[in-house]
């Protein structure tokens, strides 16, 4: 039970860093095509360290704990870089 | 800043409150919104105007998932608000979630922090990657008495409309403004702070040091904007850097220039009736150590040392203060004496040998 949790877990989060990505960092999952997930895994790897960047978390580029903590606070809901320069 | 730069081309900019959350008395929302918006007038040319009809150039609304504009909210938590950058029809808009649970205080989304930061978005302000900035996307409690912008803040806006300019101080107000030559002017509350004098009046603020013909003047709220205008009794006591202001009743405390956390207190916890509703003036005395409250004829006096109401008191202000008359605009200790303000008179009072040694011209501003 504690490791079938566990992957549901991973998946949840995984799920959940996404959508945080595709809402707030223009990281878009449906426009890579799935022969290439190799990319798409560097690609929100890259999106997750530009979001570590910019809200001043340690940049690992993985879904660490600090980093899901910061996407489950409140917040704002515009992007924080994509429309802005 | 947002992409292209989106600017609003006029300094008078409407808002619009087009519908209250019930989590709050609407007219504390409407302070809550009002206070955002001064933080942000308070260093840009920009001034606000609240309109009850039509459409404004900002219209604020609170709504739940779904609300007409592509970006449904989610639900309490998670996104809790947004705003639109400057723009007609939705431009500068702003939307706060519904599902939140919106205070005034420390509990729930506090309403005055968030609009503080989608109302930076409705001028034209992207994130900031500044955690002290109140531009950083995530929401955080911090108490609204003592916010202040961050200078990422500052330098943002003002990239987008410059400083306040001169016209925001007394002289091209919206005419409510005094006028500091008035030969009968009244101040609300005196006191010292530091090696200058702080002049209180309706929402303004002036300062001149004692020796010096020099004054200046800005608004209470450029300094402090969380606290109110009409401040009515204020004092110093110097050795603690600190200041009293009073209004009604409730009083701040300010150390080194800052408004201090868990205020505003009330009035009665320094231990006045329940029948004293607010304080005339107040001056502190660094030779006894003691404050001088005074309301209506009479006055109260306080030990700063044991924090509490000398017994005995209230005693009546002409029979403890020979010449001055029986109610008190305003007062301030200085070189050990007493300057008291009564309409457009002012009496020095020597507190040592308890009387009146000089009725200086009211003209203490200078140009007057």
């Amino acid at each position: 039970v504690p490791l079938t949790n566990s992957i549901n877990s991973e998946e949840n989060n995984e799920t959940y860093a996404q959508r945080y990505l595709e809402n707030f960092y223009g990281f878009v999952m449906d426009r890579i095509p799935k022969a290439k997930m190799g990319v798409n895994g560097n690609f929100m790897e890259d999106k997750i360290q530009e979001m570590q960047k910019f809200l001043g978390l340690k940049v690992t580029g993985k879904l660490d704990a600090s980093t899901l903590d910061m996407m489950h606070m409140p917040r704002c809901g515009l992007p924080d870089v994509h429309h802005f320069s | 800043r947002m992409q292209g730069r989106p600017v609003w081309k006029k300094h008078l900019i409407t808002y619009r409150i087009n519908n209250y959350t019930p989590d709050m008395q609407p007219e504390d929302v409407d302070y809550a919104i009002q206070k955002a918006f001064q933080v942000w007038s308070n260093v840009t040319p920009l001034k606000f105007r609240k309109v009850n009809s039509g459409e404004a150039d900002i219209m604020i609304l609170f709504a739940s998932r779904a609300h007409g504009d592509f970006s449904p909210f989610d639900g309490r938590g998670g996104i809790i608000a947004h705003a639109f950058g400057p723009g007609p029809g939705i431009g500068g808009d702003t939307h706060f979630d519904e599902a939140e649970i919106w205070t005034k205080t420390y509990k729930g989304t506090n309403l005055f922090l968030v609009a503080v930061h989608e109302l930076g978005h409705s001028l034209g302000l992207g994130h900031s990657s500044d955690p002290k900035a109140i531009m950083f996307p995530t929401y955080s409690y911090v108490n609204p008495n003592t916010f202040h912008l961050s200078a990422d803040d500052i330098q943002g806006i003002q990239s987008l409309y410059g400083g306040p300019g001169k016209h925001q101080l007394p002289s091209n107000t919206d005419g409510t403004e005094s006028d500091n030559c008035d030969s009968n002017l009244s101040f609300d509350a005196v006191t010292t702070v530091g090696d200058k004098i702080f002049f209180f009046k309706d929402r303004f603020l002036w300062w001149r040091h004692p020796e010096s013909p020099k004054n200046s003047v800005t608004l209470i709220s450029s300094l402090w904007p969380t606290l109110p205008s009409g401040i009515q009794a204020a004092y110093e006591i110097g050795a603690r850097n600190q200041v009293f202001l009073f209004k009604d009743d409730k009083y701040w405390l300010i150390s080194n220039m800052r408004p201090q956390p868990h205020y505003p207190k009330n009035i009665h916890s320094l231990g006045f009736p329940d029948s004293v509703k607010k304080i005339d003036a107040a001056v502190f005395n660094p030779l006894l150590y003691k404050t001088y409250f005074f309301v209506d004829n009479q006055f109260w006096r306080y030990d700063e040392k044991t924090q509490f109401m000398d017994p005995g008191y209230p005693k009546l202000i002409t029979k403890y203060f020979p010449g001055i008359r029986p109610t008190i605009d305003a007062v301030y200790y200085y070189n050990r004496h007493y300057y008291f303000f009564q309409g457009p008179d002012i009496f020095e009072y020597d507190v040592i040998s308890h009387r009146i040694t000089k009725r200086p011209k009211q003209n203490i501003m200078s140009g007057c």
